[in-house]
């Protein structure tokens, strides 16, 4: 189950180009990507391919990013499919799939070119086009346990190791590795990582479009959901997700700008002591487990505060919110902690409904990003630049267009998501009820009608 | 709810959790569309495979055979403004409307209900322990509208969702939404409804995008 995509990194809306391109690529073949990821898995002259997505052609490429006389660049035609083993800067097991082109020692020596005998002779690792010893980088061609070396340009040592860190240990996480962005692409029993951008072998919510800012890049190892570390979904059809095994930093993180008598943003750094929510039921002790189950344990969540039964923001939510006392509802928001003032200046916040909003904030109130007000994809607007001329409809900031009056909305890119509101509040708490329509006033159509005679009739 | 005796409310619906249990009320706007309030959910981004709503009864448990009653899951939520705390049910298919199944009307933006209006609260939230007696809970219970005067409702578990429907231009009108509230209301307290008629551009914005 394990996709051939798993072996590549891509990149977006990117071409490699290189110049001049020699020996030229190949001509484009027709297929999908997984198909173009096959072939290229199993021709050893390439090492990445342009995917178009519109033609369905590929392009297979003999170069990556990191090879001499090449450059990336825009392009929204194609995305740019590399193998991992060409790019990443750390490895994986013993590093023999490492491909990198680090070509110094773990003290600092030079690496002698693979096929030069001098100052070392040796005829054991001369260069094929199978093991990968090109130029002077680091490689594994004997499975030494300690990884990648090299012969060094230095006469007195004939080799040594490079020194290059396994990718568990190359970058290391803090709190609960929501910002984790290594390159760990299998979980902790050793199982490969699915791709974020397949729904096979598991069906999952967590689209890389849906959530731009959590970094599920390829099948990393990553911690959209808060969680208690990064995750992936496996390629095991028999096991959903993992966790994954990452190193902890030794130096604490930056501690968020925390507040107490009022929140930021989402009150991710709220740390005040309100203790009931907006409807005034009592919060439930985060260190309990009664009357609500639930996985924000404090000792696994050291960065986010858990104490007593205080308002928080663990889980990136749209407002500080806790588990209730009350056993039939089971979590509540603490919409009445004020939001700061200063988080509230001119252009965050908005006057009437905000038709005349122009600000840039361009996420809902969920921190999904809009969708441009030009563009046709996840959703086909109904309101766009061409039907609101006059509405300012720019790039995908927020915008009032039909006068809603619950202030500037978009549309958003995640595609069950057609519109939400954005994180911006009222500049001025706005009186909405009007003067009382007289009751024959108001006409109803087909609705609200039921058989009287019903309602005296028991079964 | 206490008091108040079996009717006929067409418009309200059970919301059921995946093992079939009823643990809120909402209220039928649209053949594809329920109402109901965000305190009975966990998350605006929750995944509801398995909840389902039960329309047509009069009964919260239903025998099999029921003629009337129709299950249709719920597909989708969306949330409403975030000071609104009303959810929008999105149905996998619509509902068929019959004489047991009917839709509710909205009210105008931001209308308010003359006071001496004919209202009433319907569920199927659990009464046992209270003045009720026991007995299998049933739909309906007329109370008329009082403005902060001697209401004396007190909606305990399961009812919250459910509709306030008022008798406007003969017909009944979504003019609340029973939400979790401070304290369960006293004589002296006033019972505690979301305003719809707040909401309405929002309502009619999720059923038209």
């Amino acid at each position: 189950h394990r996709s051939p995509l798993n072996d590549f990194q891509r990149l977006r809306a990117t071409e490699l180009l290189a110049v001049p391109a020699e020996p030229p690529p190949p001509l484009p073949e027709q297929g999908s990507a997984e198909q173009c990821a096959q072939r290229c898995a199993t021709s050893l002259a390439c090492r990445a391919f342009h995917y178009d997505r519109q033609s369905q052609l590929c392009q297979l490429l003999s170069w990556t990013q990191h090879s001499p006389h090449v450059q990336l660049q825009k392009n929204i035609h194609y995305d740019l499919y590399q193998k991992k083993d060409y790019l990443r800067d750390c490895i994986v097991a013993d590093g023999t799939s490492y491909r990198g082109t680090r070509a110094t020692t773990e003290k600092g020596l030079r690496c002698q070119h693979w096929q030069a005998t001098t100052p070392h002779d040796h005829s054991r690792f001369l260069p094929s086009p199978r093991n990968g010893l090109e130029e002077n980088y680091c490689r594994n061609p004997d499975r030494d346990r300690r990884g990648p070396w090299c012969y060094t340009v230095n006469p007195k040592v004939r080799h040594q190791s490079c020194g290059i860190k396994k990718c568990e240990d190359a970058v290391c996480m803090t709190c609960n590795g929501e910002d984790y962005r290594g390159a760990v692409d299998h979980t902790e029993s050793g199982t490969e990582c699915q791709r974020w951008d397949l729904q096979h072998p598991h069906k999952h919510p967590f689209h890389p479009d849906k959530y731009p800012d959590k970094g599920l890049d390829d099948n990393y190892c990553r911690n959209p959901d808060s969680s208690e570390r990064p995750w992936c979904y496996t390629t095991d059809p028999g096991r959903e997700r993992e966790y994954c095994h990452i190193r902890f930093c030794k130096k604490r993180p930056r501690p968020l700008n925390l507040t107490t008598g009022c929140f930021r943003g989402k009150g991710e750094g709220y740390r005040g002591r309100v203790n009931i929510t907006v409807s005034g039921i009592p919060c439930q002790r985060w260190d309990a487990q009664t009357p609500h189950q639930h996985h924000f344990v404090p000792e696994k969540y050291p960065c986010k505060d858990l104490q007593e039964n205080f308002c928080r923001n663990p889980d990136g939510s749209e407002a500080p919110w806790c588990f209730t006392a009350r056993p039939t509802v089971r979590i509540a928001f603490c919409f009445q902690i004020r939001r700061c003032p200063d988080e509230l200046d001119a252009q965050e916040c908005y006057h009437d409904h905000g038709e005349r909003y122009h600000g840039h904030i361009s996420k809902t109130r969920k921190g999904i990003t809009c969708q441009p007000w030009a563009a046709q994809a996840p959703h086909v607007p109904q309101i766009s630049p061409v039907t609101h001329p006059e509405a300012h409809l720019e790039e995908n900031y927020c915008r009032n267009p039909d006068n809603d009056s619950h202030g500037p909305w978009c549309y958003t890119m995640d595609p069950r998501t057609p519109f939400d509101y954005c994180a911006i509040k009222p500049c001025l708490a706005q009186s909405w009820l009007m003067p009382m329509l007289l009751a024959d006033a108001v006409a109803f159509e087909q609705c609200g009608r039921r058989e009287e005679r019903l309602q005296q009739k028991g079964r | 709810i206490i008091g108040g005796q079996p009717g006929n409310s067409p418009w309200t619906v059970s919301i059921r959790n995946r093992a079939g249990v009823h643990f809120c009320g909402g209220s039928l706007v649209k053949e594809q569309w329920v109402i109901s309030t965000r305190q009975c959910f966990f998350s605006c981004d929750a995944d509801l495979t398995g909840y389902e709503v039960q329309l047509g009864t009069l009964f919260k448990d239903p025998g099999p055979g029921d003629p009337d009653k129709q299950t249709i899951p719920i597909v989708q939520i969306v949330c409403g403004p975030s000071e609104s705390q009303l959810v929008m049910l999105k149905l996998v298919r619509p509902a068929t409307l019959n004489r047991r199944v009917a839709l509710i009307c909205l009210p105008p933006e931001r209308y308010v209900v003359p006071a001496g209006t004919v209202c009433e609260i319907a569920g199927w939230g659990e009464t046992r322990g209270t003045c009720c007696g026991p007995g299998t809970p049933t739909l309906g219970s007329p109370w008329k509208l009082v403005p902060w005067g001697d209401t004396s409702l007190w909606v305990p578990q399961g009812d919250y969702g459910g509709p306030l429907a008022c008798l406007t231009a003969d017909c009944w009108v979504l003019e609340g939404v029973i939400t979790p509230s401070r304290i369960c209301a006293r004589t002296d307290q006033p019972a505690l409804f979301i305003r719809v008629s707040l909401y309405v551009d929002w309502i009619h914005k999720v059923i038209k995008m």
